[in-house]
């Protein structure tokens, strides 16, 4: 197993792009990036895990990528 | 359950609605049915009312779009997202937008137009996303009985919350989603599987592994989309690799997240139960000795795995051989030379070589609550 979670460029797109569809991330400026575990995106993330119940661990984990790619309602899970 | 924020809702309770397209997926009066079926999903618990309308402008138009098509929400091709509505208000308000490159069905395939329009509803009547996996409201489509799309309690919950209750005196009710922590947690059937435990309830399965300190709670046809809800026994061959479920006179063969071909078959031809025996309460299978015990009512039998015929001499008395745990139980689980037997909010940890109950415990010790 790797030591460090190294995700696909891919899914780190898909990531972004979740995370602003559905948790209000703001475009500007936020980029996933790793080692920042203060940043908007670890934040929003976060938020996503605790929403369905995943191991709240502010990383784009298997579970969490899991989730993100089920089908679904277009409808954000947080207010706008 | 979430209500949508500032708490938009409708002022009246009788509601118009209209289609304004149809998917070509689909027969017309199969897209009305759907339409007008998942509308009856939320009129039956809440004093809502909705009429379908071909003239003047419904309070909720229903529409059939491919990719973006100027709301601000663009769809975005097959899968993903499947559809989106409006929080409740005058123009677009209460409008809901189906994605045209989805494939929509009236069965199990996906994906089911009823079920995605009830959900859609919701946020056309005020409700937000819940997180209640057993919630129609749960944001992510997970779907395979097309019969069986009931309310949880949390959206009775919600949609009660803002517009009252329903006018039908007797007040409607919904299944809630188990809690590994409620202390009043019963199961319906609970096996090993490749290491972990599975405890089944209802839809539901609470998934414990050894590596994980907290159980993971999801819909059964997460797994097993061809499974029915209402497991009533599982148990694990080890030494196939396959899981038996039971429910009724039938059972399903899985392996992994496969379930096999040539399943439900009977259990009177399988395992030469007579007709007398309906269903099977619990079962667990000896992975030493090749093993398997069906609990039935107030006896139990013993069914020989490697000669793949009952034994003789059985059923036997439950109370006879496995003194102290009632004459009927629930679920049956064996880990590490123990056998745990579950009846009702009560778990009887059992020594097969002595014979006897070791500790009484609750249903969720496994859990760590």
């Amino acid at each position: 197993f790797p030591a460090h979670l190294e995700i696909k460029e891919q899914d780190r797109e898909m990531v972004q792009n979740y995370l602003e569809k559905f948790y209000d991330l703001k475009t500007v400026g936020v980029k996933l990036t790793k080692n920042k575990d203060s940043s908007p995106v670890v934040e929003k993330l976060k938020k996503m895990q605790g929403f369905f119940g995943l191991k709240v661990t502010g990383k784009p984990d298997n579970e969490t990528l899991t989730m993100m790619k089920q089908p679904r309602c277009g409808v954000p899970d947080v207010s706008r | 359950f979430a209500v949508t924020e500032g708490n938009p809702k409708w002022e009246k309770k009788d509601l118009t609605y209209s289609i304004e397209n149809y998917t070509p997926d689909l027969a017309r009066e199969d897209v009305d049915n759907a339409i007008r079926k998942a509308f009856k999903v939320w009129s039956d618990v809440s004093p809502l009312t909705f009429t379908k309308i071909s003239e003047g402008e419904a309070d909720i138009k229903i529409s059939f779009y491919y990719g973006d098509h100027r709301d601000n929400s663009p769809f975005d091709g097959p899968n993903g997202i499947l559809a989106h509505a409006f929080q409740p208000g005058p123009g677009i308000g209460g409008d809901a937008h189906f994605d045209e490159d989805e494939k929509w069905t009236k069965d199990h395939r996906n994906y089911n137009l009823y079920r995605v329009a009830a959900h859609e509803f919701g946020h056309s009547l005020g409700l937000s996303h819940s997180s209640d996996i057993g919630a129609l409201m749960y944001p992510s489509y997970a779907f395979s009985d097309p019969n069986d799309i009931q309310l949880s309690q949390d959206d009775i919950d919600g949609i009660q919350a803002i517009y009252g209750p329903s006018d039908n005196p007797i007040q409607p009710t919904g299944p809630t989603t188990p809690q590994a922590c409620n202390r009043k947690l019963t199961f319906d059937a609970v096996t090993t599987l490749r290491g972990e435990k599975m405890f089944f309830k209802d839809r539901f399965y609470l998934r414990k592994s050894p590596y994980d300190s907290e159980a993971e709670v999801n819909l059964i046809s997460l797994f097993w989309p061809s499974l029915p809800s209402g497991i009533e026994a599982a148990h694990e061959v080890t030494e196939h690799d396959i899981v038996r479920f039971f429910k009724g006179d039938k059972y399903w063969a899985t392996r992994g997240q496969d379930v096999l071909p040539g399943y439900p078959r009977s259990i009177h031809r399988s395992f030469g139960f007579p007709t007398t025996v309906k269903k099977i309460d619990a079962t667990f299978s000896d992975e030493y000795d090749g093993k398997t015990y069906f609990f039935v009512g107030n006896k139990y039998w013993r069914y020989n795995e490697r000669r793949r015929s009952m034994d003789a001499g059985y059923p036997k008395l439950i109370t006879n051989d496995f003194p102290g745990i009632g004459s009927k139980v629930d679920a049956v689980v064996s880990d590490n030379e123990f056998l745990y037997f579950f009846s009702g909010t009560r778990q009887y940890k059992f020594e097969p070589q002595t014979k006897r109950v070791v500790a009484l415990l609750k249903t969720n010790s496994w859990f760590n609550c």
